[in-house]
């Protein structure tokens, strides 16, 4: 799930 | 994804680039702070703990092996590569960096958006980022002489987290309830550590002249 957090970010 | 983050990958890619170049090609890392080094590896060390849990998307995980991969092997060269160790001003390069890791793990410890082992080390890494150019500054300072590759990689290196900003604000703005105060701090505090360092390099730029930084 694409969570809302800047975890997907570097 | 959106082009600020893009950019800002992108211009962190690209610092980390120049920096091998200069060490893998004239043999060098004359002016570089191997403290500098080894916190951005501990950065990248402690923030990307999830790559084998989380995948986003391919990207994002080429750029973490990328950003690990590199950052490993520049303290490798620079450590033990027969050369290019023997380039490192070990006197010079003196700042107590461990300095900076206890006090921003007890920081992480204190302030993070969950108390998990993952999100904590996370966190720690936000903050251990946004002091880890201060051994590669204060070495700047004192070496003077900056060489090219040396003020390009900073330069680069400041450069990336103020195209991240624009992409927090372009997210706050797109994305309901995206809200990260811990990871906008942490983001701004960096790039204003590299405040007088844009100011100086503008300068030299401007005026054409080798940049110097004040003693």
């Amino acid at each position: 799930p694409k969570d809302r957090s800047t975890k997907d970010e570097l | 994804m959106n082009i600020f983050r893009l950019a800002g990958d992108m211009t962190h890619l690209a610092s980390v680039l120049v920096l091998l170049l200069k060490i893998h090609t004239i043999k060098s890392c004359a002016g570089v702070s191997l403290k500098t080094q080894e916190l951005y590896a501990i950065v990248f060390a402690t923030r990307y703990l999830d790559i084998f849990t989380s995948f986003y998307s391919i990207y994002n995980t080429l750029m973490k092996l990328i950003f690990l991969g590199s950052s490993f092997s520049i303290v490798w060269y620079m450590r033990y590569h027969k050369t290019v160790r023997r380039t490192y001003d070990r006197e010079q390069d003196t700042f107590r960096h461990w300095f900076l890791v206890l006090p921003c793990l007890l920081l992480a410890l204190l302030i993070h958006e969950k108390f998990t082992f993952l999100e904590v080390l996370w966190t720690f890494s936000l903050y251990l980022e946004a002091v880890a150019i201060l051994p590669q500054l204060v070495l700047l300072q004192r070496t003077r002489n900056i060489d090219n590759l040396t003020g390009q990689y900073v330069f680069l290196l400041g450069g990336y987290r103020g195209f991240y900003i624009l992409n927090w604000i372009y997210r706050y703005l797109t994305e309901p309830h995206f809200v990260h105060w811990i990871t906008w701090i942490a983001g701004l505090v960096q790039t204003l550590l590299y405040a007088d360092f844009f100011y100086y390099y503008f300068q030299s730029w401007k005026n054409n002249k080798k940049l110097q930084l004040p003693a």
